[in-house]
């Protein structure tokens, strides 16, 4: 049988060092290591992929500095709508969430329709009450929110009040 | 956007992806993360994929299956299918690209064609690596 193995990304883009301070960038790295250790655990004592992978980008989600769950980007109605997905690659079993505003992890969520519906996909308000209905931790929607999302959306707006959005970075754009 | 791929020590491969979208994104609009098989997919005996970048294009091309299929049906191994997909998405559509794979025999590709992508990994040595940009 093969040896375990984890790996996982944070998203991609500029990653310009200006973006972050020092102490930002120390901290990414720092929960890049903790989402790699929560999955390492499970699977050096033995147990499933599955298992692994929610681990790991639940720890993401939990992160400030990632595009996910808490720090996801803000949409253009400043209020956060998430997407998120899990698929077990022995059973060919999956789940999704989409447009969601109140599950505080989606990755949880993706793996509860996969496992406690008929459903691959669940969208929306809809997807909000059946993870409440199946006990998933839930919060305002202002939970996923930080400072660099809203500043982020302010000078995005503000290049389309001024008619330069078209000489957006793409950091600015996708953050 | 965040995700992870794992292969554990019974062969099985699994994926999970989750983002927030991108910044002053159209209410309702939903990219690749959620949708099965464009940025999210898992193959036991083949391989798992999360993939990052403008969701848009990942779903046109339903890309996280097609690194799986160029390896079941064109034999390509798991360096040149993510390599194909996210070098193409640089030179075809323009559009910033990343995904971490890893296959049934425990290769992990991570490829990328923007100046940098927040990954890790653990592999068959136990060693735990973080990377930012193309350190």
């Amino acid at each position: 049988m093969p040896s375990p193995v984890i790996a996982i990304h944070g998203g991609c883009g500029t990653l310009a060092a200006d973006l972050q301070s020092a102490a930002d960038w120390a901290e990414t790295r720092a929960h890049l290591a903790a989402a790699l250790r929560a999955a390492w655990r499970i699977l050096a004592a033995g147990g499933a992929a599955l298992d692994a992978v929610e681990a790991a980008v639940v720890v993401l989600e939990d992160s400030p500095h990632f595009n996910a769950g808490h720090g996801a980007a803000l949409t253009e109605d400043a209020v956060h709508e998430l997407d998120a997905s899990i698929m077990d690659g022995a059973t060919m079993a999956a789940g999704a969430v989409c447009t969601v505003r109140t599950i505080r992890n989606p990755v949880r969520a993706a793996r509860a329709v996969m496992e406690r519906s008929d459903c691959v996909l669940l969208a929306g308000a809809a997807a909000d009450a059946f993870a409440q209905a199946h006990g998933l931790a839930c919060v305002g929607n202002g939970y996923f929110t930080t400072e660099r999302r809203v500043q982020a959306l302010a000078a995005l707006k503000a290049r389309a009040a001024r008619g330069t959005i078209a000489l957006a970075s793409e950091a600015e754009r996708h953050g | 956007t965040v995700g992870a791929v794992a292969l554990d020590g019974d062969g099985r491969l699994a994926a999970a992806t989750s983002t927030g979208g991108f910044n002053n994104k159209p209410a309702g609009r939903v990219g690749d993360t959620p949708v099965i098989g464009a940025g999210t997919y898992a193959r036991n005996g083949v391989c798992a994929v999360s993939c990052t970048g403008q969701g848009e294009v990942f779903m046109r091309r339903v890309a996280a299956y097609d690194v799986v299929a160029r390896m079941s049906y064109a034999g390509q191994t798991l360096r040149q299918a993510t390599d194909a997909l996210v070098l193409d998405m640089l030179s075809s559509h323009r559009i910033g690209a990343g995904l971490v794979a890893v296959d049934a025999a425990g290769n992990v590709a991570m490829p990328f064609n923007t100046l940098g992508m927040a990954r890790g990994w653990i592999a068959a040595d136990g060693r735990l690596r973080v990377a930012t940009h193309k350190d």
